[in-house]
């Protein structure tokens, strides 16, 4: 049986509505180590991988390891229905094929359940090998917003190049080019302000932007997005859930014909 | 602006 009580629940609304785009369903799977989510957008160009560890929930308990599949549109559906400060658990048994969820508002004056249906999915997990990266951005998550969505309107496809001299995104189209640089910046007066821009080897990478931007709808969950690339292998772009976990998002480059 | 790769050239299966 699995019972998790989340206190912050407005956490989960912003995961699923993060992913809800690229991945219409998905295999939640559930373990002692807490909640995992790997899946690939339905044309197989990027990856999701989702870990909210069990420590993360204020009470936590799965007796048996268990893979519960959903319709994210679903899923989201139900959790719109609880308050962003509402205490969320989770309750499934073992061979059930519904999960329910429990919405309490914080003041404990309101309570609400909702039970989704589960359904049966066939996913392949990708194994992510551990990388060594040339170059490692953190930056504003607003700021990486904004520059997909600046660029998108002028390209549909970005080079990002990391060089001594900083991030450099370039997109052209119809209407010309666009090239934004982002600098390193650790002397920002505010922590969110900063970028902190981690050089091993000058990379440069291909990417279509209408992932990037996908990518950029995990803005809420974080302050910060560190983007990792090595020379000819999936970008990396994450978001910290917290201090309870993460949401990675792996992109495939373009390559040269 | 290139050919698009898949995710599954770079990530084998688990």
């Amino acid at each position: 049986m699995l019972e998790a009580r989340l206190v912050q629940g407005g956490m989960l609304k912003k995961v699923v509505d993060a992913v809800k785009d690229l991945v219409t369903e998905a295999n939640i799977d559930v373990s002692s180590s807490g909640f995992q989510l790997q899946a690939m957008d339905t044309s197989h160009v990027s990856l999701i991988a989702m870990h909210l560890r069990s420590d993360a929930f204020e009470h936590f308990r799965c007796d048996r390891a268990m893979s519960m599949g959903m319709s994210l549109a679903n899923l989201a559906k139900v959790l719109k229905c609880a308050g962003n400060d509402d205490i969320v658990t989770l309750k499934a048994n073992d061979d059930g094929d519904t999960v329910t969820f429990m919405f309490e508002s914080p003041k404990e004056d309101r309570v609400s359940d909702f039970e989704l249906k589960l359904m049966d999915i066939d996913s392949e997990h990708l194994g992510i090998p551990d990388t060594d990266y040339c170059a490692t951005v953190t930056m504003p998550s607003g700021e990486y917003a904004r520059i997909c969505k600046d660029l998108s309107s002028i390209g549909d496809t970005v080079v990002i190049s990391a060089t001594k001299d900083g991030v450099k995104f370039t997109t052209s189209g119809d209407v010309g080019t666009a090239n934004v640089t982002v600098r390193q910046n650790t002397t920002a007066d505010k922590k969110e302000d900063q970028t902190i821009i981690d050089l091993k080897e000058p990379v440069a990478l291909t990417f279509a932007l209408r992932y990037l931007t996908s990518f950029a709808k995990a803005t809420p969950l974080a302050t910060h997005v560190t983007l990792s690339m090595t020379r000819e292998l999936p970008v990396m772009v994450e978001y910290a859930i917290q201090d309870m976990g993460f949401l990675r998002f792996y992109l495939a480059p373009k390559i040269e014909d | 602006g290139g050919v698009q790769t898949s995710i599954g050239q770079f990530f084998g299966k688990a």
